[in-house]
């Protein structure tokens, strides 16, 4: 359905703004390394399945979301290392770590090593962007791209919500995958605060900047 | 199998 497939390609958007942003800047200030090494974690334990993957349209998706990712951290670890700084870069994500392992270990769908680590993932995705915003707390104001950045990957899993309705009331089964849809409002929830500054400043063409 | 949604989803 069109929200998905609308969030499917703010996903890929948000991964070429950055990338976009660290060639044309050559920088990668402003990024959160903790984050992006959460969503590479993300990925890897999400996609254990990559092997046995159908659907052309999922296969391509993960491979250029494995892919970019570990582009971006070879970008941010090596080529421009020097303007990635680890002093404001200070979210503890041993809690993050804990609250996705927790969680993956009690509520599992089965006990599986595929299913405790695709729980795992959900809710670590859920909330690896709090490094990134955090980032954001701490130095008070973000480049344009920057900001579209982290736009436009919330925006991805935003509309997974409105697809997760199309799908509950278009198809036969009604089935609700509820450790997808707690996590995705969890971490639509978590971008709200940002998508108000958003709104309010860098849609009307001003500098992203806290309050 | 029951209370498994299929992974049809990124």
């Amino acid at each position: 359905n069109i929200f998905r497939v609308l969030g499917d390609f703010s996903h890929l958007a948000s991964i070429f703004i950055l990338l976009h942003k660290i060639q044309q800047l050559k920088s990668c200030s402003g990024i959160s390394f903790k984050s992006q090494v959460l969503y590479m974690l993300v990925y890897i334990t999400r996609y254990l399945d990559l092997p046995w993957t159908s659907s052309p349209y999922n296969f391509i998706f993960k491979v250029l979301f494995i892919s970019s990712e570990l582009y971006i951290i070879y970008l941010m670890a090596r080529a421009y290392k020097p303007t990635n700084d680890p002093n404001l870069d200070t979210f503890h994500v041993e809690f993050l770590l804990g609250f996705a392992g927790l969680l993956a270990l009690l509520f599992p769908y089965k006990y599986t090593i595929l299913e405790v680590f695709w729980a795992f993932s959900i809710w670590l995705e859920s909330v690896a962007i709090l490094p990134q915003l955090f980032m954001l707390q701490r130095t008070g104001e973000a480049e344009a791209m920057t900001a579209h950045y982290i736009a436009a990957l919330g925006m991805y899993r935003a509309l997974y919500i409105p697809n997760w309705i199309y799908r509950y009331f278009s198809e036969p089964t009604h089935k609700v995958d509820t450790i997808a849809v707690t996590a995705g409002i969890l971490q639509t929830i978590l971008y709200s605060d940002f998508f108000w500054i958003y709104y309010t400043k860098v849609m009307r063409g001003e500098k992203f900047k806290l309050p | 199998e029951p209370g498994v949604p299929i992974k049809d989803e990124l």
